[in-house]
């Protein structure tokens, strides 16, 4: 439990910071 | 004379009665030494079997706090990388003078994800990279290809003979004639000969011939 919790979590981490960076991308794109 | 006799009586009354009480001690004792032995396996089972349930529950225990660290330290790397590109999109005044999808191949490969896109993180998850069956696969193929091959060179040999089986083709006599040569200057050295009963029988000649050591 302890190992998918902290897997999730970084995959949440992970997620928005490839978010933060599509967003860049898009911008610079426009 | 009644006291002297009923001790007298009472002395042999006792003496009778030793050998016996004799047997019983060492019987007792012999049944304690037993019951020892016993005793001390039943004991020696116990902590062996702790042992081997503690070890069983450290070992999995161990592994299980060895595949959360490999699987930190692969997304930390993921996350760093990610971190270090946002930064450079910042400095460079939000503009971006690089690939995003090249820069986290390796850090996919590293997750075993292949990544077409930095968003579809989700999508990409399920392709895992599987880049030795395909390699294995070419091999396969071209060894099957060589081989047909070589059966397909090797044909041409059977229509050299003409309906009647007579081999016509000059070529096929040569090498036919040449092989025939080589095998004729092949002989037996005939340098030791051995006599026996029976074909293969060499432990009969052992036993005949002095200077043959044993162990041969």
């Amino acid at each position: 439990l302890e190992h998918e919790e902290r897997e999730s979590q970084l995959k949440k981490e992970v997620e928005i910071l490839e978010h933060q960076l599509n967003e860049l991308i898009v911008q610079d794109k426009t | 004379m009644f006291m002297a006799r009923q001790v007298l009586r009472n002395g042999l009354f006792l003496r009778s009665l030793a050998p016996i009480k004799i047997t019983a001690r060492t019987v007792a004792s012999a049944n304690a030494g037993i019951k020892r032995k016993s005793r001390f396996d039943k004991t020696m089972i116990k902590p062996l079997l702790l042992v081997m349930i503690f070890g069983s529950i450290l070992n999995a225990v161990i592994a299980e706090k060895r595949n959360i660290i490999d699987m930190e330290r692969k997304y930390k790397l993921k996350l760093d990388k990610l971190k270090e590109l946002i930064r450079r999109v910042h400095d460079n005044n939000g503009k971006v003078d690089f690939d995003a999808d090249d820069e986290l191949k390796l850090v996919n490969l590293r997750l075993g994800i292949v990544g077409k896109n930095a968003t579809g993180m989700k999508e990409d998850e399920t392709d895992i990279v599987v880049p030795k069956e395909e390699s294995l696969e070419e091999i396969w193929q071209s060894i099957i290809d060589e081989a047909k091959k070589e059966v397909i060179e090797k044909t041409p040999d059977a229509g050299v003979k003409n309906k009647e089986g007579i081999v016509t083709d000059l070529n096929v006599l040569k090498d036919l004639e040449k092989s025939k040569k080589e095998d004729e200057k092949v002989y037996l050295s005939g340098d030791v000969h051995m006599m026996m009963n029976q074909p293969g029988d060499l432990n009969e000649i052992a036993k005949e011939h002095d200077k043959i050591p044993k162990f041969l």
